[in-house]
């Protein structure tokens, strides 16, 4: 099954 | 390639959609090409604590940012009025994420861009909208992830 794209966000820049 | 059905979605949109011809082959053309967006039928809240059965389209859209590519969650809340008022959209942070309130974004993860603004039918459209955020938030993300606290202490060797 299509399990879909997990989803992801960028790094935190400190 | 899964085939859209769009007798089904059809029958999703509740009768309360007045152009749902219209509706429905924008919704087809957007999750043929962003594959991980779906279709969900679903309780919207409106600021005056109304609420109403609303199409929305929920998941991710690919967004690259220096040099990698993010799957951005995001939810477009499709009124019963659409195409001629634009979608209500937000981003839908995990619990690792956080919003980057900013320009387009506030704190309820709500976003705000000039193509919504300014929105149009039929010069203005769904996979028109997506692009645009994909290139927008290619420049300013509306998420990050949250810092992973490194725990300086290490534990005691045996």
């Amino acid at each position: 099954l299509n399990g879909g794209a997990v989803p992801s966000a960028p790094p935190t820049y400190t | 390639m899964a085939v859209v059905n769009e007798g089904a979605l059809k029958k999703m949109l509740s009768k309360q959609y007045k152009y749902r011809d219209l509706t429905v082959r924008e919704i087809v053309n957007v999750i043929s090409h962003y594959k991980d967006l779906k279709p969900v039928m679903d309780a919207y809240v409106f600021n005056d604590g109304s609420t109403r059965d609303l199409m929305s389209l929920t998941g991710t859209v690919p967004v690259s940012y220096r040099g990698n590519v993010y799957n951005i969650p995001v939810c477009l809340w499709l009124l019963d009025t659409y195409p001629y008022n634009p979608p209500i959209c937000f981003v839908k942070p995990t619990s690792t994420m956080m919003i980057k309130t900013g320009k387009h974004i506030d704190a309820n993860g709500k976003i705000y861009l000039p193509y919504l603004h300014e929105w149009k039918h039929p010069q203005s459209d769904l996979f028109g909208l997506i692009q645009v955020m994909i290139v927008v938030f290619g420049e300013e993300p509306p998420v990050f992830s949250r810092p992973t606290t490194q725990t300086p202490y290490q534990p005691f060797q045996p």
